[in-house]
């Protein structure tokens, strides 16, 4: 495993925990959005299929099992923890999330590496990774004020995005036959989506104001 | 594997 590799996988743990943290000890979900931890629950349900296939390492099995705990159990807190679901901003939560996944189910049926069960799902998986953040993305831009735990959460998922980047590049130049299209084209486009709120948060932090997205 | 090359990542 490469450095890039390591630090993509500790910065998408530290982007969780950064929300366990809101959730748990300030009981707070407020600039969260719901619709995308609902698709990152899928995602990971979809792409970890192999767990019961598939042993690759334990740090493997062990990161796949955090992704997918923790990304249900945020799921769990948001619509059902007394406390934690009143701060839920539902009114301005309101991309319709569930018009994404038709169009990532087709693309995988259509694009895959191998028409397998298993193949079809972790494309699916990779296609609704890519577009997941933006109901989360859209909440932004409508909340005025962002939290400084929200922020870091967004940048952190973004940082591990542009980390893999990184990653595959090195993999493509140390490693023979290594060449993953349908990873690479879905990563790169999810990386993309976040530039424009990482310009925004370097202007805020440069500037050392409050973040806040233009309308 | 190659195959499974790719797979080993989250």
């Amino acid at each position: 495993m490469n450095i890039f590799r390591l630090a993509g996988d500790m910065t998408h743990l530290f982007s969780v925990l950064v929300l366990l943290l809101k959730i748990h000890t300030i009981k707070s979900c407020a600039g969260i959005s719901l619709k995308t931890q609902e698709l990152y629950a899928i995602v990971f349900t979809t792409r970890y299929l192999d767990l019961f296939t598939t042993y690759i390492s334990l740090y493997n099995t062990i990161m796949k099992l955090i992704f997918l705990g923790s990304s249900i159990s945020i799921v769990w807190y948001m619509r059902h923890h007394k406390v934690v679901r009143r701060s839920y901003d539902k009114d301005q939560d309101t991309f319709r999330h569930y018009l994404l996944m038709l169009p990532c189910l087709l693309l995988a049926l259509l694009i895959n590496e191998k028409f397998t069960f298993l193949e079809v799902m972790w494309a699916f998986s990779l296609y609704l990774e890519a577009v997941a953040i933006l109901p989360q993305l859209v909440l932004l831009q409508r909340t005025r004020n962002i939290d400084n735990l929200t922020g870091q959460y967004v940048l952190l998922l973004g940082a591990y995005r542009a980390l893999y980047v990184l990653n595959w590049i090195y993999r493509y130049f140390t490693e023979e036959n290594y060449v993953h299209w349908i990873t690479w084209v879905s990563g790169i486009v999810q990386t993309l989506l976040y530039a424009d709120f990482f310009y925004y948060y370097f202007q805020s932090w440069k500037n050392n104001v409050k973040l806040q997205l233009p309308a | 594997t190659k195959e499974s090359a790719g797979k080993d990542e989250l």
